[in-house]
C-alpha cells in the first residue's frame, strides 16, 4: 500500500469503466479499493482485519477495516452470532455514504493508511488502540460508487429498484430508525433526499445496524460526508438539545479548531437541525438513540467551490485535516469513558 | 450515461427570512440537484440547475431580487476534466516491483 496513489481518485473497479449498466458482481469481487484493503491487512496482519458486515444490492462486500490490538481470528465473516463475549469499547468511521462525494472515501483510505503508519510513532492514537479497536467503512455505499463512475456522477443514493417507480435508490442519510417519515427527508422516490419505504429498508444501512447493535460497545460513531465543511451532531429531526449538547458542542469547537490549525479551513459547528437544516432518519440520530455518546458527522472542506467535483490535488489537504479533527474526537473519547 | 452539458451550480445567499422561503420551496422542484442546503440569511446554498431550466430558475431568482452567482458554469466541462485527469493518472501509474 506504499505504493497507492493515494492523491488520486480510484473507481471501485478500475477494469470496469466502461459505461453501462452495472452487473450484478459475485460477492468479494476482487476489485481496486477492495484490493487495497486487503493489503492493508495483508502488510499488518497483527493489526488489521476486515470484516465483510453485508452486500450491497447489487451484490457488492460491504467491508470494514478493523483495527485492533486484540488476538484476532482471520479471515472473519461477520455473523451476528459470531460476536460472543464482550467487545472492546470501539470508535467507528464510515466515509462516502453518499456515492458521489469522491474526496470523502478517498480521505477514508488516506486514514486507513495513517492509522497503520501512526501506530506506535504516534503516543496519542497507539494509547488509543491498545484500548481500543477501530472500524472503518471506505465505501459505505459501494453501487452508488460504481454508478457515480460509470453512469451518473451526480448519484447520491443507493441503487435498489423502487416497485411502482420508474426512480430507483434510497437516499441512506434518511433510512435510518430515528424521527424516520418525519420532515426532513422526502416519501416520493424520485427525490434526491427519498426515505425508502421502512426504516433500514436498505441492506447498505441494515448491514451496519445489525453490526452495531451485535458490537454493543462502540463509543464513538462518525459518519463523514462532504462539502460544506460543518462537524454536526444530533439531533436532525427534532430541534429538542440532545442530552449531552454541552459536551458535544465543546468537543465539536476542539475538533474543528485542531482541523483548522492545519491549513486554515473553516468550518461551521452544531446540530444538524440547527447548523444545516432539519433531517430526519439520519445515521447519527439512530447511533445516538443506541447511546453512542460521540456521534458526529462531518461534511467536509470546499476549498475550491467545486463540490463534489473537488479536484484531486484537493484529496490530500482534506485528509490531513479532517484527520487532525479525527484525532480530537478520538482522543477525547478515549480519555472519557463511559 | 448521464451528462451535464450546460448544467450550471448556483451559488445564491439568501437575503431574509422571505427568500429563505422561496428558496426551501425550489428545493421541492423536480430535478433540483441541492448541493448546499437552505440554512440561513447570509448563507450560501448551492443548487445544480439542468440546463433546460435555467432560464426559467435564473427569472425566478430575479423576479424575487435572490442573490446568485454562478459557482460552476458548465458541470460537464469539469466532469470530463475529472475524468482525464483519473485516466492520466492510471496510465502513469507504475506497477510495484
Amino acid at each position: 500500500t506504499d505504493s497507492f496513489d493515494y492523491a488520486n481518485y480510484h473507481t471501485l473497479d478500475e477494469v470496469g469503466t466502461q459505461f453501462g449498466n452495472a452487473p450484478r458482481l459475485k460477492p468479494l469481487s476482487q476489485t481496486q479499493i477492495y484490493r487495497f484493503q486487503d493489503m492493508l491487512v495483508a502488510e499488518n496482519p497483527s493489526l488489521v482485519s476486515k470484516i465483510v458486515i453485508g452486500q450491497s444490492y447489487q451484490g457488492r462486500a460491504l467491508n470494514v477495516l478493523k483495527v485492533s490490538k486484540a488476538p484476532i481470528l482471520r479471515p472473519i465473516v461477520f455473523s451476528l452470532f459470531s460476536t460472543g463475549g464482550t467487545n472492546r469499547p470501539a470508535i467507528w468511521i464510515d466515509t462516502g455514504i453518499h456515492s458521489r462525494e469522491w474526496v470523502t472515501q478517498a480521505s477514508g483510505t488516506w486514514f486507513a493508511k495513517k492509522i497503520v503508519t501512526d501506530y506506535g510513532r504516534d503516543p496519542a492514537l497507539t494509547a488509543i488502540l491498545d484500548k481500543m479497536d477501530i472500524f472503518l467503512e471506505i465505501v459505505t455505499n459501494p453501487d452508488g460508487f460504481y454508478y457515480t463512475h460509470n453512469s451518473n456522477r451526480m448519484w447520491r443514493k443507493t441503487r435498489k429498484p423502487t416497485p411502482g417507480s420508474s426512480c430507483v435508490g434510497v437516499d441512506p442519510n434518511r433510512n435510518w430508525d430515528a424521527g424516520f417519515g418525519e420532515p426532513g427527508a422526502s416519501s416520493s422516490p424520485c427525490s434526491e433526499t427519498y426515505r425508502g419505504p421502512t426504516a433500514h429498508s436498505e441492506t447498505e444501512v441494515k448491514s451496519i445496524v445489525d453490526f452495531v447493535k451485535a458490537h454493543g460497545n462502540i463509543k464513538a460513531f462518525l459518519s463523514i460526508h462532504s462539502y460544506s465543511q460543518m462537524l454536526l451532531y444530533p439531533y436532525g429531526y427534532t430541534s429538542s438539545p440532545a442530552k449531552d449538547q454541552a459536551d458535544l458542542h465543546n468537543l465539536a469547537k476542539k475538533a474543528v479548531s485542531e482541523l483548522a490549525s492545519l491549513y486554515g479551513t473553516y468550518y461551521t459547528y452544531g446540530s444538524v437541525i440547527n447548523t444545516i437544516y432539519q433531517a430526519s432518519g439520519i445515521t447519527i440520530d439512530w447511533t445516538y438513540k443506541q447511546g453512542i455518546k460521540y456521534s458526529y458527522t462531518f461534511e467536509l472542506r470546499d476549498t475550491g467551490r467545486y463540490g463534489f467535483i473537488l479536484p484531486a490535488n484537493q484529496i490530500l489537504p482534506t485528509a490531513r485535516e479532517t484527520w487532525l479533527a479525527l484525532m480530537a474526537i478520538m482522543n477525547h473519547t478515549f480519555q472519557n469513558p463511559y | 450515461k448521464d451528462t451535464f452539458v450546460g448544467d450550471k451550480v448556483l451559488r445564491i445567499i439568501p437575503k431574509n427570512e422571505a427568500q429563505l422561503s422561496l428558496l426551501k420551496e425550489m428545493e421541492e422542484m423536480p430535478e433540483m440537484d441541492i448541493w448546499r442546503g437552505v440554512t440561513g440569511v447570509g448563507i450560501p446554498v448551492d443548487i445544480r440547475v439542468p440546463f433546460h431550466q435555467l432560464s426559467s430558475v435564473k427569472i425566478h431568482l430575479q423576479e424575487h431580487d435572490i442573490e446568485h452567482s454562478t459557482m460552476i458554469e458548465d458541470l460537464q466541462v469539469l466532469l470530463d476534466e475529472e475524468q482525464q485527469e483519473m485516466e492520466s493518472s492510471a496510465r502513469f501509474a507504475q506497477p510495484r516491483n
